[in-house]
């Protein structure tokens, strides 16, 4: 998975 | 972001809010889990260590922000401010029997071996079981003020929000992360016991009392 989807969910 | 992540995400934050307000207006913390809420500190603290590291977008670095805050601010309240009115005779759950376990978990099944993903996958992990000192207060008391049974709806509700979130994502986006996935079901199942309970009784307007 693309980093970026983590860091957006709170 | 779709619509139920923002709606997932205000509900956790109008948990958080509940809580405060409740302690602040009734200047005492009982039948509240000081344990609980370290956890959740500790959950934001290792997991919101991307605000060095990542930007998103304002509405991502401000909510964190104001969930660091808002959860070390209650934690000041219980253990500093409001400490008289702490229930710490009922709040007993040893909470190292989740956060070894946990941290153990969080080595062994993570995404990328590198501290910061590790913490990462820490706090899923430790979210996922931060609320069972509650839960646990709660069954030792057999009872729950009726602003803490808001409080907990509002959280589970968050999580329960989330998992549609993650369903909707993966139709639309193709995007699915099975360590919050899991985590996040984890979480949901273990307030379906309170939610049962806060449908047929707190909303009747009754208060929230386990069966003897």
């Amino acid at each position: 998975p693309k980093i970026h989807d983590k860091h957006d969910e709170l | 972001m779709n619509v139920f992540r923002l709606v997932g995400d205000l509900s956790h934050l109008l948990a958080i809010i509940i809580l405060l307000l409740k302690i602040w207006k009734t200047r005492s913390c009982a039948g509240v889990s000081g344990k609980s809420q370290i956890l959740f500190s500790l959950v934001f603290i290792t997991r919101y260590l991307d605000l060095f590291t990542n930007f998103i977008s304002v509405y991502n670095s401000v909510m964190k922000i104001i969930y660091l805050v808002t959860s070390l601010g209650t934690v000041y309240l219980m253990y500093f401010k409001f400490k008289a009115t702490y229930d710490s005779n009922h709040d007993t759950f040893r909470i190292e029997f989740l956060v070894v376990p946990v941290g153990g978990l969080s080595f062994l099944v993570n995404h990328d071996f590198t501290p910061l993903e590790i913490l990462w996958t820490f706090s899923i992990y430790l979210e996922s079981v931060a609320i069972l000192p509650q839960l646990f207060m709660i069954s030792k008391t057999g009872e729950a003020e009726t602003i803490t049974s808001h409080y907990l709806f509002a959280l589970g509700s968050y999580r329960a929000l989330y998992i549609v979130n993650w369903v909707y994502r993966y139709y639309t986006e193709g995007f699915f992360d099975l360590i919050a996935i899991v985590a996040g079901c984890v979480q949901t199942i273990l307030y379906c016991d309170f939610f049962y309970l806060y449908i047929t009784k707190v909303l009747k307007g009754k208060q929230l009392k386990l069966p003897a």
